[in-house]
């Protein structure tokens, strides 16, 4: 019956920086996610949540969203985000400051770097499983794909294309580089 | 489906009506926006491969399923989170001396006849390593409910300055409404240099190379590959019903039933085989 499954169902999760985060990085920030898995209430609304912290020039990839659009709002601080469309286009190249929301369509990949001290989101997911493809750093999308077909899909020589698939070490959120870490101190 | 947008007095059958030419192929598309087409929810397109041509990686708002008319080759998708388990072996590490050893997601074969399911935002290639072209046809589910868009289909181009063959409906759509700034990239060309060099750790030749900024990079959706792909990918089995010998039938006759005694004789044998052909099988 209705009441024994609605009734008593969880309705809560903390998603807030005092929660666990489950990416974390020291030099980079965090990153806490709620999907149906966490909070199995969710599967019947059909959405998701995801609460992120930045420290200063941190970057969080190039990424997409697989199953979701996603509305992010800035908590505190402020960052840079670039949003792009199926065609290559840049539909978004700005800040994202405190207070306001930025509609992430399905797809569309989007890239950041915190400007300020602490940069903190809520980013709100139409899919109660919503899931992200990243485009760059280990066990990204190009690091899934053959070294000749990276190779080949890009025109690049095969040392190149190694390149693209080592160099960053990072999987989602990548630190700032040491100069800019010192400058900040 | 809007209303009465399926009240049909009368159908059609349709050819493509749009043909994108690359490289090493050409792909058609039927106008997603007819509609018969819109009534049903889906989008069609039909890809052309040549000896050797690479489709490049993309994805798309809503899955896919491909039938492949005619030719074979190799196929890949690329799903977050999965582990790259083809790995290559030690030997061509010293071999051609190289200390970087490649690993990538799974890499499978397709035929003629296959059907190849791909689910939403997947990225998605397919590679022709035979003299036939490589037909294969696309139906994209529009009207899936994993697709939050609107009802047009939409690539996403990993790679390449080339236009998506759907872009055409979708400029048809939009003429009147808004001006489309400039068209046919892939997702890496809309982010600054900069910013794609601190995210991948790479120079900005790279980086040029990604979006697509290259000066002989007209080559469109389908490559040409110099000298062919080498792919890390198990040898391919002939199909079971071809390859199976009169001897092989009858070892999948069931096997006549054993006392437990013969059983145990026909362990100890094996063991004592298994020790002999590898010592690496210990008792732990």
């Amino acid at each position: 019956g209705l009441e024994e499954t609605v009734c008593s169902a969880k309705y809560r999760e903390n998603i807030g920086s005092s929660s666990s985060p489950d990416i974390y990085n020291p030099q980079a920030g965090r990153i806490k996610t709620v999907t149906s898995l966490d909070l199995p209430i969710l599967r019947w609304i059909k959405l998701s949540a995801e609460h992120g912290s930045l420290h200063k020039n941190a970057i969080f990839v190039p990424h997409y969203n697989l199953n979701a659009n996603s509305a992010i709002y800035a908590l505190r601080g402020r960052a840079w985000l670039q949003v792009v469309n199926c065609n290559g286009n840049t539909v978004f190249d700005g800040e994202l400051e405190a207070g306001r929301v930025l509609i992430v369509p399905q797809n569309f990949a989007v890239a950041a770097k915190a400007l300020s001290d602490k940069f903190q989101y809520v980013s709100f997911k139409t899919n109660d499983r919503a899931a992200i493809a990243r485009l760059a750093g280990s066990s990204s999308t190009l690091n899934g794909m053959p070294l000749d077909v990276l190779a080949a899909t890009f025109n690049l020589e095969r040392n190149d294309a190694r390149q693209l698939k080592n160099n960053n070490p990072f999987k989602f959120l990548v630190p700032p580089r040491e100069s800019e870490r010192r400058a900040v101190a | 489906p809007q209303q009465n947008e399926c009240q049909f007095e009368r159908l059609n059958a349709l050819e493509p009506d749009n043909r994108v030419e690359s490289e090493g192929g050409l792909i058609e598309t039927w106008n997603p926006t007819n509609r018969q087409f819109r009534c049903a929810g889906f989008a069609l397109s039909r890809a052309t491969l040549q000896r050797n041509s690479l489709r490049r990686p993309f994805y798309s708002n809503a899955p896919q399923e491909i039938f492949i008319q005619q030719g074979n080759g190799y196929f890949g998708m690329v799903f977050p989170g999965c582990p790259e388990t083809f790995e290559e072996p030690r030997e061509s590490e010293q071999g051609e001396g190289r200390r970087f050893r490649d690993s990538h997601q799974k890499v499978n074969r397709f035929r003629e006849g296959d059907i190849i399911a791909v689910p939403t935002g997947v990225a998605f290639w397919m590679y022709n390593d035979q003299e036939t072209p490589v037909i294969a046809i696309s139906l994209t589910d529009m009207s899936s409910h994993q697709n939050q868009l609107d009802q047009m289909p939409r690539r996403f181009y990993l790679a390449g300055n080339h236009e998506q063959e759907f872009l055409l409906y979708q400029k048809q759509q939009v003429r009147g409404k808004e001006e489309q700034e400039s068209e046919g990239s892939n997702i890496f060309s809309g982010f600054k240099r900069d910013f794609l060099e601190d995210a991948l750790n790479v120079n900005r030749h790279i980086v040029d190379r990604l979006q697509g900024r290259n000066e002989d990079e007209e080559k469109g959706a389908i490559v040409k590959v110099k000298g062919g792909l080498s792919i890390i990918s198990p040898p391919e089995r002939q199909p079971r019903h071809q390859s199976r010998s009169r001897q092989d039938e009858e070892r999948w006759q069931p096997r006549p039933h054993k006392s437990r005694r013969e059983e145990e004789d026909d362990e100890k044998h094996s063991r004592h085989h298994d020790q002999g052909g590898s010592r690496w099988k210990q008792d732990n």
